[in-house]
């Protein structure tokens, strides 16, 4: 799990069956008292492997839109909240978004820049990969050592060259990071058991960085772990960013199955495609 | 697929604030790290690792 406080924006990315949600209130009240207030929201995420160990207010879609609407301040009335379907019944990518008329309005400036978030989840990772991700038993090393280790071997720190990386391991099995680069952030969360493996990564990106990196940025995450199914959602103003993602992904043995685009106020286009290993 | 292991699948959450005075330009990086312990109880998470920049401060979490 990963947390990102910038000095307008906070980011928080947790996974097992913590109750992220419960972050905002708190947040609100903690923020107010510096003089800043909520003017947006944006909640994400795919479906769960195991929904039905999920706590309230995580038990369903619903539950957690009505317990957004209920803690979120009344200004923030611009709200949508969308399940976005792919043709594999396990991945539907839920999104909900609130926003103050202020932001409403700064959307329609025509200088909005064309920055990206890419969030990749993958399952079924190759298990020789995923091995690399279980620490040794009685390996001596802290969970910060560790996660050198696992971010060297791996080739992680291949991905963005340029960053500085935050890593942990954790203890028999698990890996996360947090890269650092300028203004941008990236984080990688790996739960390598066979039977329900899975790793995600996150990053920004802006449309001006040359048409090779997003393609270079997907490869290589491919082949740090192989996985069997892969989605890829993409919230940008922009939707030329998806044709490169599918063209990219193709290139690296994946095929794409299916493509979703919808519309949020504020937050903009979120492109949700899905892919699986051409055997 | 195993009957019950480990959620991988993460939530995200983006909260964007306004109201940060330019001169001091800092806004929620004032929060103390004991505010944001409280703040991650809440969600049933500690830290487990942190690096900052010029720009931004970035937190590894348990879980």
């Amino acid at each position: 799990s990963s947390l990102f406080v910038y000095p307008t924006k906070i980011i928080i990315k947790t996974c097992g069956t913590t109750q992220l949600l419960k972050s905002v209130r708190p947040l609100i009240h903690y923020s107010s008292n510096l003089g800043l207030s909520l003017s947006s929201c944006k909640y994400s995420r795919g479906s769960f492997i195991f929904p039905k160990s999920q706590p309230y207010p995580h038990t369903s879609f619903q539950d957690e839109v009505v317990y957004l609407q209920n803690v979120l301040p009344k200004n923030l009335c611009y709200d949508k909240a969308s399940l976005m379907p792919s043709k594999l019944s396990t991945h539907t990518w839920h999104v909900f978004s609130a926003t103050d008329e202020s932001h409403l309005m700064f959307m329609h400036q025509p200088s909005t820049p064309t920055t990206f978030t890419f969030e990749i989840c993958m399952t079924e990772l190759d298990s020789v990969l995923a091995r690399k991700f279980f620490r040794g038993p009685n390996d001596g090393k802290t969970g910060g050592s560790a996660g050198k280790v696992m971010t060297e071997m791996t080739r992680i720190c291949d991905i963005n060259p340029k960053a500085h990386i935050c890593d942990f391991a954790f203890d028999p099995c698990g890996y996360s990071m947090n890269g650092l680069d300028g203004e941008k952030y990236s984080t990688i969360h790996v739960t390598p058991e066979e039977g329900f493996s899975y790793a995600s990564f996150e990053c920004v990106g802006s449309l001006c960085e040359g048409g090779g990196y997003i393609g270079d940025v997907l490869k290589k995450v491919v082949q740090v772990f192989r996985p069997g199914t892969m989605s890829v959602s993409t919230t940008c103003s922009s939707r030329e960013v998806a044709a490169r993602v599918a063209k990219a992904v193709e290139q690296v043995g994946m095929n794409c199955r299916s493509c979703t685009v919808d519309e949020f106020p504020v937050v903009g286009t979120v492109v949700f495609q899905t892919f699986t290993t051409r055997r | 697929m195993a009957a019950s292991g480990f959620e991988g699948i993460e939530k995200r959450l983006e909260l964007h604030f306004s109201g940060d005075d330019p001169m001091i330009g800092i806004g929620l990086r004032q929060l103390s790290f004991q505010t944001l312990e409280e703040i991650l109880r809440e969600v049933q998470c500690t830290v487990v690792s942190s690096v900052g920049n010029h720009f931004f401060d970035s937190y590894v979490l348990s879980e």
